[in-house]
């Protein structure tokens, strides 16, 4: 099973 | 103030097709660089980024820098009133509460006169690291959106894998699955319709489908579509255009 990411762990300031 | 007149009206209708989905109210950027806008829909998975270079417009100037807040689908409405061939002027004050925008016919017998309403957005820019990517993939746009739309048809997910032997894209779904595999293909004559493939590793991703769909909007703007991936790190999607790019990155799945 799989989940969706958020930008916010990669990206700085998301 | 900004003054920054297109040539082609169908550029910015376009592009604002291509983002108005993903994201509803954003920042337009202006320097003496050109316009961009920066934003991510509101799940926090995928974000726009574009850049309409100064040297598109002809002229261009920007005093200082401004941020235009625009409601995208209010500036897709006020777009609608250019025909594609038009030339498009937009203006603004310094610290400007409204958008003149101005639409001309080539032959500059109808000229059509908008303004529109601008809104405050407290948005905060997103440092995006430099990435040297593991794969980078240039093809056909119309050969991405196709398989972004076929596989949509069997789940919602798709799992992009680079390797020497080429790129496959795979989905499973409840009615089975599918799967398109393209090899690097060499079309001196047409570039725009070849794929190439660059890889110092191979990457395994899984994405939402959703997303990529939506990112496919991007289409008619640019012949070829680049997909940069490293594993564990948001895919960027690239439609280069001429006077800038519009690049889209989506967070990719994980394992549970």
């Amino acid at each position: 099973k799989s989940k969706q990411s958020s930008l916010s762990s990669f990206f700085s300031g998301a | 103030m900004l003054e920054a007149r297109l040539a082609q009206a169908a550029v910015l209708k376009k592009t604002l097709d291509a983002i108005k989905e993903l994201v509803t109210d954003a920042n337009f950027d202006c320097s003496d660089g050109g316009i961009s806008l920066q934003a991510m829909d509101n799940s926090h998975v995928a974000l726009v980024s574009l850049l309409l270079r100064a040297d598109g417009f002809e002229p261009y100037r920007c005093d200082r820098n401004l941020a235009l807040g625009i409601n995208l689908n209010s500036l897709s409405k006020v777009l609608r009133s250019a025909q594609n061939e038009d030339i498009i002027t937009l203006k603004a004050a310094d610290d400007p509460d409204n958008l003149s925008l101005t639409f001309e016919s080539q032959n500059q017998d109808r000229i059509s006169e908008y303004e529109m309403k601008l809104m405050d957005i407290d948005q905060e820019h997103l440092g995006i690291p430099e990435t040297a990517y593991a794969a980078v993939i240039t093809m056909p746009a119309a050969e991405f959106q196709r398989i972004c739309r076929d596989l949509s048809g069997i789940s919602e997910s798709v799992t992009i894998d680079a390797s020497k032997d080429g790129v496959k894209f795979a989905s499973a779904g409840d009615i089975g699955n599918g799967s398109v595999t393209l090899k690097q293909t060499h079309n001196p004559e047409e570039p725009a319709l070849s794929t190439s493939i660059e890889l110092s590793e191979s990457v395994t991703l899984t994405f939402s489908l959703k997303y990529l769909v939506n990112f496919t909007k991007a289409t008619p703007l640019a012949g070829a579509v680049t997909l940069q991936m490293s594993n564990d790190v948001p895919l960027l999607v690239e439609y280069k255009m001429e006077g800038g790019y519009l690049r889209y990155y989506l967070a990719p799945k994980i394992q549970d």
